[in-house]
């Protein structure tokens, strides 16, 4: 149904999810 | 995402390692020997010289040496999960590092890159290897993304 959905896998997507892991704590607590 | 894609776009990333001998193909990324070098570059205090010094540089076509550093380097990222990350893989089949070794199986290879990806994206230094990522071709990093998420959701602390 998303198919050709504009955004859906552009770069905009990928920096969002790249950023959040970034922001994203590392090791345990 | 095919076994085929996810091992080529996770090649692709491996080959941003400065490694001895930088792999070309898949199949050269089965004898565990460069797996274990970008894990003592991901975290050197972890898998340390005296880690490394059980990897065997020489394996030629022996399946047997394969199967002994690919169990190395399999036990070595599992370990880390629990130990530094505090994490464990639940639900996320666990590579046959057998099938890798005697028949370069790309289904499980592709889980065991996937796992020393998310080594790399979990670590103290995940910066730098993000970062490297983020400037990789879109459909690596797509890729990327897609084993990274998989992993994510079967993550338990």
């Amino acid at each position: 149904m998303d198919a050709g959905k504009p955004g859906a896998t552009n770069e905009g997507v990928l920096a969002n999810f790249f950023n959040s892991l970034l922001s994203k704590k590392s090791g345990p607590g | 995402m095919s076994h085929d894609e996810l091992c080529e776009s996770l090649l692709t990333w491996v080959q941003t390692f400065n490694l001895e001998a930088n792999p070309e193909t898949v199949d050269e990324l089965t004898d565990g020997v460069a797996l274990s070098q970008i894990l003592c570059q991901i975290a050197p205090n972890f898998f340390n010289a005296g880690w490394y010094g059980r990897i065997k540089k020489e394996v030629g076509d022996n399946w047997r040496i394969r199967v002994s550093n690919l169990k190395k380097v399999l036990e070595g990222v599992l370990d880390f999960y629990n130990d530094v990350l505090g994490q464990q893989i639940r639900d996320f089949k666990h590579p046959d590092v057998s099938k890798i070794a005697e028949r370069r199986d790309l289904a499980e290879m592709g889980r065991l890159l996937q796992l020393v990806l998310g080594c790399a994206v979990n670590c103290e230094h995940k910066e730098e290897y993000i970062n490297v990522i983020m400037g990789m071709e879109e459909s690596v990093q797509h890729a990327v993304m897609n084993a990274i998420q998989e992993l994510m959701s079967k993550e338990m602390p």
